[in-house]
């Protein structure tokens, strides 16, 4: 039997679209530590990372470890019938067909209850080393997310540089060329949610394509914080912390020389 | 010119 129940239902809704463009189907798997679901995208390029812990919800129970293979559309489909109030709980059996998602309104009034088809869905796992990051950028997922629309207008790939005084995004089209940089906050600057933090041992410079960095940007509701990670020559992680619960990270590969 | 590299190169298959 497998139970997880959040108050906070409309996260739930968030996550599904922080991931629904860029995985269609993915299996998410439920322990006793609770969600955790890993997925590439298509072409293989990026790789999303959900993780939940259980004592981010307000009732978890898994007896046996479960893998929920889900249409993440469908399950968005489904997500949509919840108010964004509303109380969210997932129920599945121990050797499930179906999810079972029920949606309690604030004060009880409204219950409803839906049931989502599972599918079996081969993945295929990676192993990712657990790195020290040479730069760790810590912004407000807004600024990040207005830095990567706008500069897709221009153009398709973003060179990221990151320096002990800032990060700068740089950006190169038919139209002509662009960057913006953001420097470092000095610490008297404000509320700790507005500021930029950078923690950098040597300066990195990669090449990324704006087009699945503005997919990861769906989930800048989930917080007011990102922290992107950057080594030489290996894909960016770019990490949305989920508040009391987990986070959700993005991984993506460069555009590297040919 | 650049090209996109695939996560493959950089992860193992588990």
């Amino acid at each position: 039997m497998f139970e997880a129940r959040l108050t906070e239902g409309s996260l739930l809704k968030k996550i599904i679209e922080a991931i629904k463009d860029l995985v269609q189907e993915a299996n998410v798997d439920c322990s006793e530590e609770g969600l955790t679901m890993q997925a590439m995208d298509a072409s293989h390029v990026s790789l999303c990372s959900l993780n939940m812990r259980h004592g981010g919800f307000d009732h978890y129970r898994c007896d046996r470890s479960i893998s929920l293979g889900l249409n993440l559309a469908n399950l968005g489909k489904i997500l949509k019938c919840a108010g964004n109030d509303d109380v969210v709980t997932l129920k599945a059996e121990d050797e499930p067909d179906t999810l079972t998602l029920m949606f309690e309104s604030p004060n009880q009034e409204r219950i409803s209850d839906f049931e989502l088809k599972l599918m079996d869905i081969e993945t295929e796992h990676l192993g990712i080393p657990n790195e020290e990051y040479k730069c760790t950028i810590s912004m407000p997922s807004g600024e990040f997310q207005r830095i990567v629309r706008d500069l897709a207008v221009i153009g398709e790939t973003c060179i990221i540089t990151c320096t002990k005084e800032g990060v700068k995004f740089s950006v190169s089209g038919d139209l002509g060329n662009g960057n913006v940089t953001v420097r470092q906050s000095s610490a008297a600057d404000g509320d700790e949610k507005d500021q930029v933090k950078i923690q950098m041992e040597e300066p990195v410079t990669l090449n990324f394509a704006l087009r699945y960095l503005g997919f990861f940007t769906k989930a800048t509701p989930l917080g007011s914080t990102v922290k992107l990670h950057m080594s030489p020559d290996v894909p960016i992680v770019v990490e949305y912390p989920i508040d009391g619960i987990g986070s959700i990270s993005y991984f993506l590969a460069p555009k590297i020389d040919e | 010119g650049r090209k996109q590299a695939s996560l493959f190169s950089f992860f193992q298959k588990k």
